[in-house]
């Protein structure tokens, strides 16, 4: 039974490419066949895990257009159980295109469906707005885990992120539920940290994962060498907060 | 003689609004009459000083959409030369209805023609994108300054940035040039932070300003409590920061 889960928030900078590069490459590890598609034109999970796609070689944007099926497009990583679909910033170009096709969001849902059987876990990165390339992710997903920077400004733009995911509940997947919030960049020397914590614990109750994952440097150099956290240190915290992680998401499927 | 100054990178979460309200602040504190633009929906810079735009009040929306003048949206903020033009979620509405109007991105650039000559510096913050908002700010400005924060990711969207600039320039404001490169979030202990410092440096030469901003808690605690860094804690590293900025954008001046 495979899981589709997307990493989804229109605010830039919160941790959602860390989070999709580093969840995939853990539950890898536990030896469950994981890939990860990245959805955006920035195309960091992409360089993250030290892959770079020339303008010959087909990716995500072909897959949408229709131009190329998923298989086409899949890259293997250091990790046995970890494949990319990779990203270019040719993929700006995709929010134009698809907005005159039929069944404009379900492009990325409708390619899922022909390989989704051959992994335990897709995990989908987002780009940092609500246009058609997250509309199209929020459309394939089975369930959304929501990455919240412990920092004054994270809450402020949740209201109109949980409108987009009603929204594509109502009118496109009505599958769609919340997996989990996240809590990222948590420092706890830092009060703002434990005060944006309380209130998204009051929030969304136990939707927010006991993993708490904390400011690390490690986990910002660990893309600069085309590695995720668990290859480059894992020794660090970071390693150690995303393997937290990636147990209570394969403990979810236990109790649901 | 006045000058209008655009913050801009599509990369999210790299110091856009902590610059855009900081800067500011610190010209306001120098006696220099300033205007601080906010065109981000998530409204991060009126929230940052404490601004709070209902449904019923004018806001930045009003002034793109033609059914407002800019002088009506104006509100004071704790400092005697520092003005805001505030924002709302609603903004996320202008986007599609700008995209059918003539001359669509110049509403910004016609709606500060009228108050210009009020203030020496008029700062815009825009949002982590390059739709039509973002569009309007580079039209309407002088120059732009643009954050970079050291961080791994940091310099892979530059290229798209300064494609649009060009854009910008070649048809929309051939007098829009690069004030300065900022860099952000800088921390000593990370020799990742050092090595995005050389790239940019090699790459934008004697563009890049002498000050950078460093890594600081109390950064990120001030806008939480609705004051820019200069009245939450003058004697903070990033009071000491911007202080230092805001002297280099007006020695600019001299210079040019
Ligand atoms: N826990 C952490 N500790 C330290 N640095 C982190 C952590 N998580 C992410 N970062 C760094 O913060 C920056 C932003 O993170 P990331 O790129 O994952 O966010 P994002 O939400 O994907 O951004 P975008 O909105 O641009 O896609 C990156 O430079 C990353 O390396
Ligand atoms: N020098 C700094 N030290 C510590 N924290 C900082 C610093 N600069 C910014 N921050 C924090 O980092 C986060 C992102 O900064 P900011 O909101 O200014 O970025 P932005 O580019 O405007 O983001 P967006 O793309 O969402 O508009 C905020 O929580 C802010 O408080
Ligand atoms: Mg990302
Ligand atoms: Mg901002």
């Amino acid at each position: 039974m495979s899981r589709t889960i997307v990493i989804a928030n229109q605010k830039g900078g919160v941790g959602k490419t860390t989070t999709a590069i580093n969840l995939s490459a853990c539950l890898a590890v536990a030896e469950e066949p994981t890939l990860l598609v990245d959805v955006d034109p920035q195309a960091n999970a992409t360089s993250g895990l030290g892959i770079e796609v020339g303008p010959e070689m087909e990716c995500i944007y072909e897959v949408l257009t229709g131009d190329a099926s998923l298989g086409a497009t899949l890259h293997h990583t250091e990790l046995a159980h970890l494949q990319l679909v990779p990203s270019h910033i040719r993929l700006i170009g995709a929010e134009v295109e698809l907005v005159g096709m039929q069944a404009r969001e379900m492009q990325l849902r409708k390619a899922l469906e022909r390989i989704k059987s051959d992994y335990r876990y897709i995990i989908i990165d987002c780009p940092p707005s609500l246009g058609l390339l997250t509309l199209n992710a929020l459309t394939a997903a089975d369930s959304a885990i929501i990455p919240i920077q412990c920092e004054y400004y994270a809450l402020e733009g949740l209201g109109q992120l949980l409108n987009t995911i009603r929204l594509v509940q109502r009118r496109l997947n009505p599958n769609l539920r919340i997996e989990g919030v996240l809590l990222t960049m948590f420092d706890s020397r830092v009060r703002l940290s434990k005060q944006v914590a309380e209130e998204a614990r009051s929030f969304f109750k136990d939707r927010v994962y006991r993993t708490v994952i904390r400011r690390n440097i490690r986990l910002s150099e660990a893309p600069s060498f085309g590695k995720p956290i668990i290859l480059y240190d894992a020794q660090s915290m970071g390693a150690d907060n995303y393997l937290s992680l990636a147990k209570e998401v394969m403990n979810h499927d236990e109790e649901s």
